[in-house]
C-alpha cells in the first residue's frame, strides 16, 4: 500500500458516498445517469467476485464490501424508490457500444484465460469508460449540479492517483500491470475535458454548463 | 506483470 493508492481509494469511496448522500438527501437522481451507476455496479461484481476466493486484507474485503453495497443501493435508489426523479430522456447513451467491445477485448486481451481472469480483465476495461454515459447525458442537458461535479472530480481522481500509485508500485515493488496502467490512461484521459471545466468554474463558484 | 491467480488492488 502507497500513499497514492490510499488517497485514490478514499477519493474513490467519497465519491460513491456523495452520489449515494445527494440521491438520498434530495430525495432525487435529476442530472445522474442510471445507465453509468449499472454499469459500475457490474464493474464491481465482476471484479469482487474474488471476495469469496481469496483473501487479500480486511481493508481489501471491507472496502470491497462497501463498494458493492452502495453501487446497488445507489441503483436501487435510482430505478426504484426514485424512478420519478430519473431523467431517462437525457440518460440515452447506447451501453451495448461499450459492452460488446469490452468482452470482446477482455476475452482477446487479458493475462490469462481463465474465468476470473476474464471476469478481472473485463471490469477493468469497463470501468475505464462506465461514465461515458454520464458524461454523455451531461453534455445533453447542457449543465450539472455542483454536487454531481464534486462526485465526478473526486470519481476521475481516484484513477488518477491510481496512475501514480502504479509509478510508485512500478519503481519500488517492480509490479507492472499493462492491462491496469492502459485501461487507467484511458479512463482519466476521458476525464480530462470535465476537469478543465471543473477547476475553471466549478471552483470559482460558477455552475458548470456547456458548451463551455 | 501482475501476479496471477489473485489482484490485490481494488
Amino acid at each position: 500500500m502507497n500513499i497514492f493508492r490510499l488517497t485514490g481509494d478514499l477519493s474513490h469511496l467519497a465519491a460513491i458516498i456523495i452520489l449515494l448522500l445527494k440521491i438520498w438527501k434530495t430525495r432525487s437522481c435529476a442530472g445522474i445517469s442510471g445507465k453509468s451507476q449499472i454499469l459500475f455496479a457490474l464493474v464491481f461484481t465482476t471484479r469482487y467476485l474474488d471476495l469469496f476466493s481469496s483473501f487479500i486484507s480486511l481493508y481489501n474485503t471491507v472496502m470491497k464490501v462497501i463498494y458493492i453495497m452502495c453501487a446497488y443501493a445507489t441503483v436501487y435508489l435510482i430505478y426504484g424508490k426514485f424512478k420519478a426523479t430519473y431523467d431517462g430522456n437525457h440518460d440515452t447513451f447506447r451501453v451495448e457500444f461499450l459492452l460488446i467491445p469490452v468482452v470482446l477485448l477482455a476475452v482477446l486481451i487479458n493475462h490469462a484465460f481463465a474465468p476470473m481472469e476474464i471476469l478481472w480483465t473485463f471490469s477493468i476495461y469497463l470501468e475505464s469508460v462506465a461514465i461515458l454515459p454520464q458524461l454523455f447525458m451531461i453534455s445533453k442537458t447542457g449543465e450539472a449540479e455542483t454536487i454531481t461535479t464534486h462526485y465526478l472530480f473526486f470519481l476521475g481522481l481516484y484513477r488518477t492517483l491510481y496512475l501514480f500509485n502504479w509509478i510508485w508500485r512500478f519503481y519500488f515493488e517492480g509490479f507492472f500491470d499493462l492491462i491496469a496502467v492502459v485501461a487507467g490512461l484511458v479512463q482519466t484521459i476521458l476525464y480530462c475535458d470535465f476537469f478543465y471545466l471543473y477547476i475553471t468554474k466549478v471552483l470559482k463558484g460558477k455552475k458548470l454548463s456547456l458548451p463551455a | 506483470s501482475a501476479e496471477l491467480g489473485h489482484h490485490d488492488e481494488l
